[in-house]
C-alpha cells in the first residue's frame, strides 16, 4: 500500500462533487461516482452518469428518502447500464415509475459489485490499485465541520449508526506538526499530539461549497464513524487473467 | 471562519452580527420574527455544539459555521441523513440488494 494516495491528482478521474439539495440521495450519487471513476481508471475514459435515472428506476421506491448503494448497482446491471448526466440530468427529486433507461444511450456499465472486507487495510490497498470505493457513515459530525481531519473522540460518533454513504478517494497523512489554522491557544483549548495522523480522503454529496471544497477527512486507522462496515464498489472490467496495472497518484 | 479565534464565545450583538454574516453567505431568510428567533437561537447551540467539538476531537478537525448552522440536528439528520442506510440497514449477509427496511 503506498504512504498517500488522492485520486483527484488523476485526470478526469474523479467528477466534480454533486449537491443532493433536499433528496436524501447520497446514495446514488456515492454510487454515480464510484461508477465514474472505475471507468474512467479501466476504460481511460471519463464520463458523468445519471443520478437521476438511479432514482427514477430505484427497484426500492422513492430514492429520495434514501436507499443503499447495492441496489443503484443492481439497479444499473438491470439496466444493462446507465445514461449520461447530460442526457438524463438531476432533478433532485425521485419520480417512480418514471424510469426513462431505455430512452437514452447507456455511457458506463458494470460487470459486477463486491463487498470488501471490513479493514482499512484492504480497503487502502484495493483503493490505491483499483480505486475508489463507496463507504457508509455515520455523519453526526458532519454538520457543524469545516475542515481538517475528523479523528472522533472514543464514544463518538457511533460506528454502529450509518446514516450518510459517501466515496473515499483517496488516504495521507497529515505533517506531524500540521496544527488547527485557527488554533489560539487559550485555556480552554488542550494541547493537540503532534504526532502525523493517518486519515481518508471522502467526497460528500453536499455541493462544494461544505467542508473542504466538498470533500473532508476522517482519521484512518480506527474505524472511525464506522467507515470499514460496507465498504462497496462496483466491478466494471471484465475478470481477466493479466491484471491491468493501474495505481494511486501519490 | 472556524471559531477558534473567538473568546470565550460570541456575545449576543456579535451573536446576530455573526447570524447576519451567516445568512447572506448562506442566502438564508425565515418567514417571519419567530421564525427567525428560532433559527438565531439554534444557530448559537450549534456554534457552543462546534466549540465543544472541536474541544473534544483528537485529529485537526476544526468545527464552526457550516451551511447547516441553522438546523437542528433532528432536521439535519433528515435532510441530509439516508435513513435507509441507518444501522438498521438489512442483514448482509442475505440476499444483498433485498429491498425490506430493518427486516431483521
Amino acid at each position: 500500500v503506498p504512504p498517500t494516495c488522492d485520486w483527484r491528482k488523476a485526470p478526469s478521474v474523479i467528477s466534480s462533487v454533486r449537491d443532493q439539495k433536499s433528496c436524501n440521495c447520497c446514495w446514488a450519487m456515492a454510487a454515480a461516482g464510484n461508477i465514474e471513476a472505475q471507468w474512467a481508471i479501466k476504460k481511460r475514459e471519463f464520463v458523468e452518469v445519471s443520478v437521476q435515472e438511479l432514482l427514477d428506476c430505484d427497484r426500492c421506491g422513492n430514492g429520495c428518502s434514501g436507499g443503499y448503494v447495492w441496489d443503484a448497482f443492481i439497479t444499473v446491471m438491470n439496466n444493462s447500464g446507465l445514461a449520461s448526466e447530460k442526457d438524463y440530468p438531476f432533478q433532485g427529486e425521485a419520480r417512480a415509475h418514471k424510469c426513462q433507461a431505455k430512452k437514452y444511450r447507456k455511457v458506463a456499465w458494470i460487470q459486477d459489485y463486491i463487498m470488501l472486507w471490513e479493514n482499512e487495510q484492504g480497503i487502502a490497498q484495493y483503493l490505491a490499485t483499483e480505486g475508489p470505493v463507496t463507504v457508509n457513515i455515520n455523519m453526526q459530525l458532519l454538520q457543524n465541520y469545516q475542515k481538517g481531519v475528523i479523528k472522533p473522540a472514543p464514544g463518538t460518533c457511533d460506528p454502529q449508526h450509518l446514516d450518510h454513504i459517501v466515496l473515499i478517494v483517496g488516504f495521507g497523512k497529515t505533517k506531524s506538526v500540521e496544527r488547527r489554522q485557527t488554533e489560539a491557544v487559550s485555556s480552554r483549548s488542550k494541547p493537540r499530539p503532534r504526532h502525523s495522523t493517518p486519515y481518508w480522503i471522502l467526497k460528500n454529496s453536499w455541493g462544494a461549497h461544505w467542508g473542504e471544497e466538498g470533500y473532508f477527512r476522517l482519521h484512518r486507522g480506527s474505524n472511525a464513524c464506522g467507515i470499514t462496515k460496507y465498504p462497496l464498489t462496483a466491478r466494471v472490467d471484465k475478470p481477466v487473467k493479466k491484471r491491468q496495472v493501474v495505481s494511486c497518484p501519490p | 471562519q472556524g471559531i477558534r479565534g473567538q473568546d470565550p464565545g460570541p456575545q449576543p450583538l456579535e451573536l446576530k452580527e455573526a447570524f447576519t454574516l451567516y445568512q447572506i453567505q448562506y442566502n438564508r431568510s425565515y418567514s417571519n420574527p419567530a421564525e427567525y428567533a428560532r433559527r438565531l437561537n439554534i444557530f448559537a447551540r450549534n456554534l457552543a455544539q462546534a466549540q465543544q467539538l472541536q474541544e473534544e476531537d483528537l485529529g485537526t478537525a476544526e468545527f464552526g459555521v457550516t451551511p447547516f448552522s441553522d438546523l437542528t440536528a433532528e432536521e439535519f439528520g433528515q435532510l441530509y441523513g439516508s435513513q435507509r442506510a441507518a444501522g438498521r440497514a438489512p442483514n448482509v449477509d442475505r440476499k444483498v440488494g433485498s429491498c425490506e427496511r430493518g427486516e431483521s
